[in-house]
């Protein structure tokens, strides 16, 4: 019933539901449950918007923007293995040259099939230039290499595809810092950015991920890919909370305009309908 | 952890001889805690939880000097015997057998049809590995290449081809060729894209495999259920593939998938090479899954 002191339990309990539906952390859930029958909210619509209200505080405001950032910048995309960070360094590319930059691609996967051809397709299709290595050669070289062509070339943004690596395999983590250490030598500053490709499928332990990347190579910002399916990636409010990573960019498809600014408001209208 | 939460339940306990039914109550809500952080589906937890909460009441668990662990032990129990229930494998006869891979975007299912037909090829088999995924850039070649390092054949998709045509094809091939099994390798698909899911209904419909086998990431979290669901109503699956063992996720799609297809786990994937590739051990995912 709506009396005072809260909303009632079923409006509560379907709250619940939806939010742990949408991965969602039981932890913050709980916490948004506690303050739901704490509060003087008054129905579900009050019920509602308080939770919106919460959520949304707990993503940070994305600050990148393509016209402000260094020329040149290096943009280094990493995450675990099939987290969509090949596809989206596709659309970065195009993002860049429609943002007036104009970007060069490093192919710096060198580990897995076809893991570079896959990338230098895509910059065929988008009339971008790319750098690549062979399969098995050095990463680390590949973005020397790169980064050397931005200058030779005359290109002001660097767009790093890395190979896929669980985040609980040391010596794979390692040689991403080797390939930070790569990139700084040859350009100043670099990397400017290091993102993470977080897939929107990925349950609680899109967090564990987020954690262990930042550790190791500092994160400045977040894509959710594939947020065109069903899931919610609701694990992106632990993630902005626990370590104030912004998300920059939602991936909404397979092609290379699949790309949007992030949309906190919308992605928390969405998760709560 | 689920072990200390729960001693933590019966703490204040100690010395009161008997539980409560309520005392019960609070252990469970501590698993269904531990399942949802392990990213069981809520459904799925809600009905797990009351399916053991009989064999929790009895008086092995009530007069026990150690409920929590009687408690975990049940739980474990009924885990393993809910996921290693279906004892079944491949079906890989008659000749040509086929092996249908699908799931959603990077799941693993190229890699893994290279890791099975290495299992397959060592068992001395011939195997043929059909490419129909038309869509990813490189698909075919990522494939191809993977096939060379296992040594065994592959065909691609000509010119023209539909990804039903590609594997009527391939399926040709295999019968013309006297391959033993022919594993289609299919691109990745939303179950909420209904072109996408046509597709893989044509496909399956044109080489009725006898294997369907979904392929999903273990870190796949509440919406596995969904996924599994509606691919099993569409093709009909025989099995699952879970990969990215390797990695520290829970795994608690492994059960959500299970209870919305009651399907078995065929194998694991726990790496990057071909050799990555283990039998489903019930025990240790269920362990895993109770963290
Ligand atoms: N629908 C959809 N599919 C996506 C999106 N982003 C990536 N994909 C698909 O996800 C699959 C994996 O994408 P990749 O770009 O290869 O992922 P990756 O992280 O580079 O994979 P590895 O290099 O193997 O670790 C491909 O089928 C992509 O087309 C997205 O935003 N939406
Ligand atoms: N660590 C680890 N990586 C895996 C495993 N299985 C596959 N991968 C990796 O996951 C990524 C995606 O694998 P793919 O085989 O391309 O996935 P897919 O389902 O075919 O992707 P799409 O065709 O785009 O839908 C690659 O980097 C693989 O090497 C596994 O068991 N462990
Ligand atoms: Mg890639
Ligand atoms: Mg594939």
């Amino acid at each position: 019933a709506l009396g005072r002191g809260g909303p009632d339990e079923d409006t509560v309990e379907a709250l619940e539901v939806a939010l742990l539906g949408a991965d969602v952390s039981a932890v913050l859930v709980d916490e948004l449950v506690d303050r739901l029958r704490d509060e003087r909210t008054r129905g579900a619509e009050g019920a509602r918007a308080a939770v919106a209200d919460v959520l949304a505080a707990a993503l940070p405001e994305p600050s990148f923007d393509w016209a402000a950032a260094p020329r040149p910048m290096a943009l280094l995309v990493v995450g675990v293995n099939g987290s969509g960070k090949t596809t989206t360094c596709a659309k970065l590319a195009r993002a860049a040259a429609a943002a007036g930059r104009r970007p060069l691609l490093a192919a710096a996967d060198t580990y897995r099939a076809a893991g570079a051809e896959q990338l230098a397709l895509w910059a065929e299709r988008l009339d971008c230039p790319v750098v690549a290595g062979r399969t098995g050669g050095d990463a680390a070289a590949v973005v020397f290499d790169a980064a050397a062509a931005v200058e030779a070339r005359d290109r002001d943004a660097l767009l790093v595809d890395t190979a896929g690596r669980m985040h609980t395999r040391e010596p794979l983590m390692r040689e991403l810092e080797k390939l930070q250490r790569a990139l700084a030598k040859r350009m100043p500053g670099a990397p400017h950015e290091t993102w993470i490709a977080l897939d929107a499928a990925m349950g609680q332990n899109a967090i564990a991920q987020a954690r262990f990347f930042h550790r190791v190579t500092p994160l400045t910002g977040a894509v959710v890919t594939k947020l065109d399916g069903s899931a919610r990636a609701g694990f992106l409010f632990s993630i902005g909370r626990e370590l104030g990573i912004p998300v920059c960019y939602a991936g909404l498809g397979e092609g290379p305009d699949d790309l949007a600014p992030f949309d906190r408001t919308a992605f928390v209208q969405a998760l709560l309908d | 952890r689920l072990s200390s939460a729960l001693q933590g339940v019966f703490r204040n306990l100690r010395g009161y001889g008997r539980l409560t039914e309520r005392n019960v109550q609070d252990a469970l809500r501590e698993v269904r805690r531990a399942l949802l952080e392990a990213d069981v589906n809520y459904e799925v937890a809600r009905d797990f939880i009351a399916r053991v909460r009989e064999a929790c009441l009895g008086e092995a668990v009530l007069s026990s000097v150690t409920p929590g662990q009687q408690i975990v032990k049940r739980i474990h129990d009924e885990l393993v015997r809910l996921l290693g229930g279906s004892r079944r494998d491949f079906t890989l006869s008659p000749a040509p057998a086929g092996v249908l891979l699908l799931g959603l975007h990077g799941a693993g299912k190229t890699t893994t049809a290279a890791k099975l037909a290495r299992t397959w090829s060592r068992e001395g088999r011939r195997v043929l590995l059909a490419a129909c995924d038309l869509r990813r850039p490189a698909a075919v070649e990522q494939l191809r290449a993977l096939a060379a390092r296992v040594g065994v054949d592959a065909i691609g998709p000509e010119p023209g081809d539909t990804v039903a045509g590609a594997g009527a094809r391939a399926l040709e091939t295999a019968r013309r060729e006297g391959y033993g099994v022919v594993l289609y390798d299919s691109g990745g698909r939303f179950q909420v894209d209904p072109d996408l899911v046509a597709e893989l209904h044509d496909l399956h419909r044109t080489v009725a495999p006898a294997n369907t086998v979904l392929v999903l990431d273990a870190a796949t979290g509440r919406e596995a259920v969904a996924v599994a669901r509606t691919f099993h109503e569409s093709v009909g699956l025989t099995g699952l593939v879970l990969t990215k063992l390797d990695g520290d996720a829970r795994g608690g799609a492994a059960l959500s998938v299970h209870a919305a297809t009651g399907c078995p786990i065929l194998r694991v994937g726990t790496g990057e090479k071909p050799e990555d590739l283990e039998p489903f051990h019930p025990d240790r995912i269920a362990a895993r899954i109770l963290g």
